[in-house]
Order: C-alpha cells, then structure tokens, then sequence
C-alpha cells in the first residue's frame, strides 16, 4: 500500500468520523443530506459484499467493517433517533434517489469488467458512490448556513478521492497490469463534482468567513 | 497475471 492510498483511506475515515461526532455529539443533522448518507449506506453495501469470499488483507476487511457499520449508523441517527431526526430538514432534502440509482444500475450491466452478479454490483457502486455526493451538494448549496463541521465533512470526501486519484496514478507507474478503466473514470467524474466545492471553501478558508455557496 | 477483477482498494 502507498502512502496515496493510505492517506486517502485515512482521511475517508476521519470524514466519516467527523459526521458521525457531530451527529452524535450535538443530536442535530442540520444540513446533512439523508438521501446522500442512504447512498453511501447502499454503496458500502453493494461494493463490500465480497468480505465473505474475498479476503484482500485485515486492514481491507477492518475498513469495510467500519464503512459499513458508520454509514448505517448515521442513516439510523437520522430517521430513527429520537432527537436527532427532529433536525432533519426534510423538505430541503428533496434530491431523487432513483435519478441517480436506475442510470447507474442500467450503466452497470452495460458496462463492467465482466459480467457476473458480484462484478455486476461492485460497477453499480463505484457508479453510485461517483453521484452520491449530489444530493449533498444541492443540500449545501440551499442552505444558507452551513456549519464548520458539515463543511469539514464534504471537504474530507472531496480530499480523499483526489489522494485516490494520485494512488492510481502512483500504482499505473509502478505496477504491472495494473487498469482500471471503469474505477479510474467514475473516480475521476466523482472528484470533479467536488471542484466547485473546493472553490468556495477555500476562499472562506482564505478569507477567514464563513462558508456560504451560491445559489 | 492478470489483475482485471482483483478488488484490493476500499
């Protein structure tokens, strides 16, 4: 493993720790995207399917476990905690799931590495998670406040799949055999999404303001 | 070999 993928791993981790502090520490999920959270929720899902029948290392199956287990948590935070559901602006959070689940599932079977169930779903995830973001980012962009830590949260996913782009790149040189077509396009589509992002947060960073989006 | 299908990222 390079210090790429490391890095990008870890700074998945903490993304997901910062939110589930948050969530847990405050009781409140202002301006957290349940549709967004309910992706990853089905992303994780579908993507670590195989930690029954394919063991990569401990690490790989230790990770899974905790993707898995958080994103799940923050979904039941969200629609079933007793306090901090009553913070759930639903009415903001008005992106679609299926606009994002069919074209990716229909883009799935049509184009993958090999077609077998488990191939099948693993494309549908790299897939979703590439737009999961969306709703998210829609949700940020309505909210006229965002707080420091739902900034934090978005700009550690963003950090994360720009470190996995230089992974790719670092393993290309480095390895033989090693193309992904598929993982490297929708990863790539997947970080772009988040340049206009990027944009403003450094700017209020700069600024020493407050994060705000334009509509 | 051949590393198409081997999944060993996250």
């Amino acid at each position: 493993m390079n210090i790429f993928r490391l890095a990008g791993d870890m700074t998945h981790l903490a993304s997901v720790l910062v939110l589930l502090l948050k969530i847990h520490t405050i009781k409140s999920c202002a301006g957290v995207s349940l549709k967004t959270q309910e992706l990853y929720a089905l992303v994780f899902a579908t993507r670590y399917l195989d930690i029954f029948f394919n063991f990569v290392s401990f690490y790989n199956t230790i990770m899974k476990l905790i993707f898995l287990g958080s994103s799940f948590s923050i979904v039941w935070y969200i629609r079933r905690h007793r306090i901090v559901r009553r913070s759930y602006d639903k009415d903001q959070d008005t992106f679609r799931h299926l606009f994002l689940l069919l074209p990716c599932l229909l883009l799935a079977l049509v184009i993958n590495e090999r077609f077998t169930f488990k191939e099948v779903l693993w494309t549908f995830s790299l897939y979703l998670e590439a737009v999961a973001i969306l709703p998210q980012l829609v949700l940020l962009q309505r909210t006229r406040n965002i707080d420091n830590l739902t900034g934090q949260y978005v700009f550690l996913l963003g950090a994360y799949r720009a470190l996995y782009i230089l992974n790719w790149i670092y393993r290309y040189f480095t390895e033989e055999h090693y193309v992904h077509w598929i993982t490297w396009i929708a990863g790539t589509i997947q970080t772009l999404l988040y340049g206009d992002f990027f944009y403003y947060y450094f700017q209020s960073w700069k600024n020493n303001v407050r994060l705000e989006l334009p509509a | 070999g051949s590393a198409v299908t081997e999944h060993d990222e996250l």
